[in-house]
């Protein structure tokens, strides 16, 4: 199943 | 005070209807350096970056101010652009308004109410890249509507030669190709292979102002955000896209 990331994760 | 005039309305009216596209307000910061402005989506998936330095303006006169505005309004009054019309953009620190100016035969003034979003500023993260694609943005644009037909997502793929757009529905297929001898690139930098997987519409906002002339510069890395830059008449956009994961 794929989930869209948010760009919070990358901070 | 702030008031900056740009050539061309009609190409700033290009930058403003992307913005608009992913955001529904931006706070410009302006100071005697240009204009800058970074902020993200509601459901922070994308980061769109603006920076326009001074020297893009055909006038410029700017001491420190953030501008806070409603884009759905601000696009409205692109809109009214026409060819030949300079654009003057102008802090009325008196009334909250900036005034937008569309000057040809004569002046047409419009006064945008301000947002008061101080404090709003959004950090860009300093991410590390080794895949960096320069293309055409036509071609990248055209990959992405045929890519459209099929899915809405696509994985992007870079290795040291070549870059590949796929999409795959439940039945169809779409495979876009670059290789470093093809037209459409300008150069491919990278040393590994990398792919990530981004939603479609997304990608088509970010490429809306895109025509043909226009090169874009894309970084990849595995499952990590897309790094998207172009310029429209100086204006440098950049933006960042979340991706999406297996789970």
């Amino acid at each position: 199943k794929k989930k869209q990331l948010t760009l919070d994760a990358f901070f | 005070m702030f008031k900056a005039k740009l050539e061309s309305a009609k190409e700033f009216k290009k930058v403003v209807d992307t913005m608009a596209t992913l955001l529904d307000e931006i706070c410009l910061q302006v100071n005697e350096e240009g204009v800058r402005a970074a902020a993200m989506d509601p459901s922070h998936v994308a980061l769109l970056s603006l920076n326009i330095p001074r020297i893009a303006f055909e006038d410029y006169q700017a001491d420190e101010h953030e501008i806070g505005i409603e884009l759905e309004a601000f696009k409205k009054i692109m809109n009214r652009a026409k060819a030949k019309d300079k654009l003057i953009l102008e802090l009325d620190e008196e009334r909250n308004r900036l005034n937008v100016i569309f000057e040809n035969q004569g002046k047409r003034k419009f006064s945008l109410s301000l947002l008061d979003l101080s404090g709003a500023t959004t950090k860009v993260p300093e991410l590390e890249y080794h895949n960096v694609i320069t293309i055409k943005g036509d071609a990248l644009k055209e990959a992405l509507k045929d890519a459209d037909l099929i899915s809405d997502h696509v994985i992007m793929r870079a290795s040291p030669y070549e870059f590949k757009i796929e999409a795959k529905g439940d039945l169809n297929d779409f495979t876009a190709e670059f290789s470093s001898e093809d037209d459409a690139i300008i150069s491919i930098e990278g040393e590994e292979e990398v792919k990530s997987a981004f939603n479609l519409e997304y990608l088509l906002d970010m490429v809306k102002g895109v025509s043909k002339g226009d090169i874009v510069k894309l970084y990849l890395g595995n499952d990590m955000p897309l790094k998207m830059e172009y310029s429209l008449a100086g204006c440098e956009l950049m933006f960042l896209l979340a991706p999406r994961i297996e789970e």
